[in-house]
């Protein structure tokens, strides 16, 4: 079972853009897929068509101990939902319990066995104690980076996070990075793929997720690429994507 | 004295793009702006070249009440930059003080009159302390709105925290729309202008920001449009949305 954090704390990046459609493509592959959406924004949720309203989610496994096979939700074949719920702003300011706070996710991992070749954790553009979390629950992290100048700064600061976290915790996770909203035709775009690779060499997934409008409207309709536009290159690229992970294939 | 937050809790709609060109279209037509960069990941900060390292900013004004005197940079002529600083993401997850700790930055304000026309606060993408204080302590609110799904699903979260929050504090902000890197030829970016305009009739100003490449670009330069490509249409836009924040130009 592989469990991976999709974490990056700049905004709009594609996290939840990339959690949803490379779950998908995932699954399509035939691998058994959960997602959880770890954002209290809940944009996995809307964008699988997921959203109801009360609704029970993750936020309320961690503060009200639900379990979670009471919350988890199928969302395609072989794809499962863990939305965010209600309650998770909540988790975010949660103050008492100390520095065990940060482990509470990965703690209810350990005692409620989740069933699945693959983990996907949706994670939202801070790096506080929902960051936290979802870093210690995960075996490896997937950085989704836009290809502009903001987003390659918030790399930097993110490598600066996990190590101070993976030093002092003596564990280490392995790191992936996504190139999203890719234009090859952006001097921009071309230069922060550069970078990434030269920073992170081995490490750098073999696909660049163009920018394509149908990866932007998909969500609107509570659909996923391969719901709205399956022979879309949008389509294409995310079942690249979910090749390059399964077979660890990156940019040399 | 006009004091401005640029508020969106989702993440890269162009908050600081915003914050930081607009800031200067005003300085450039003889208004005298201070812009504040309450985001602890610094990007207004880079944006404007002004990073150093360490540095003290609002964060610090806030926790270590060092003077605002001390810390304002100017970074541009009329432009004054209050930086992010290095204590602001603790400021975040300040646990004493109860409920006046949403107040500490508008007591600030009165404590500490800053001598501006505007000033212009440029928020996190997160709901949370940091962007309660921008609330508090503003008259009127900016949410740029970029033109896609997920954003517009942002807009209708954002107005439930601000209407929550102003009824029970018994107080109104002005609320004002900016589209954002907007795309005509989009057909989801016309639905978005459209539901924006009929949801917040009065409320949207009136010139969108087109996406253009520039404006992803200048920050890595340590630069604003006006310094970057001053004749592009990115500066040309901006300089537009100045005239409308100063008149009150809104769509019909
Ligand atoms: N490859 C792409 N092509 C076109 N649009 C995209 C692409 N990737 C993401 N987008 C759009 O860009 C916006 C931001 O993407 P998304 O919401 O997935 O980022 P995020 O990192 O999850 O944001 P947040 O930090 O707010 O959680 C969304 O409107 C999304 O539909
Ligand atoms: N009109 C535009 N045209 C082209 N690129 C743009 C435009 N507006 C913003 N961008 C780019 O989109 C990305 C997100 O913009 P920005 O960082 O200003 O958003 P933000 O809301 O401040 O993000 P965050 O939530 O992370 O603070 C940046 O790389 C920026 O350069
Ligand atoms: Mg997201
Ligand atoms: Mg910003």
């Amino acid at each position: 079972m592989r469990v991976i954090a999709v974490i990056n704390q700049k905004g709009g990046v594609g996290k939840t853009t990339t959690t949803m459609n490379l779950a998908h493509a995932l699954a399509k592959k035939g691998y058994r897929v959960t997602t959880i959406d770890f954002d209290p924004q809940a944009n996995l949720t809307v964008g699988f068509g997921a959203l109801v309203r009360p609704q029970a989610g993750i936020g309320n496994a961690l503060m009200d101990n639900i379990p979670l096979i009471e919350l988890i939700k199928p969302v395609r074949d072989k794809l499962n939902l863990l939305p965010a719920g209600d309650r998770l702003g909540e988790f975010e300011y949660l103050t008492e319990g100390g520095a065990k706070r940060g482990f509470m996710l990965q703690s209810l991992f350990t005692r409620e066995q989740l069933d699945s070749d693959f983990i996907l954790i949706d994670c939202a553009p801070t790096s506080g104690m929902l960051g936290m979390n979802a870093l210690l629950a995960a075996d490896e992290v997937m950085v989704p980076v836009a290809s502009d100048f903001y987003s390659l700064q918030g790399v930097s600061r993110l490598m600066q996070i996990f190590n101070y976290v993976e030093s002092k915790l003596q564990r280490r996770t392995r790191k992936w990075f996504v190139l999203t909203r890719y234009n090859e035709r952006r001097k921009m775009a071309r230069n922060v793929r550069d970078q990434i690779v030269h920073y992170f060499p081995q490490q750098v997934l073999n696909t660049p997720i163009r920018e394509t409008v149908a990866l932007a409207e998909s969500p609107a309709y509570g659909k996923t690429i391969f719901d709205y536009r399956a022979r879309n290159r949008g389509a294409e690229d995310y079942m690249n994507l979910a090749s390059d992970i399964v077979l660890e294939q990156v940019i040399h």
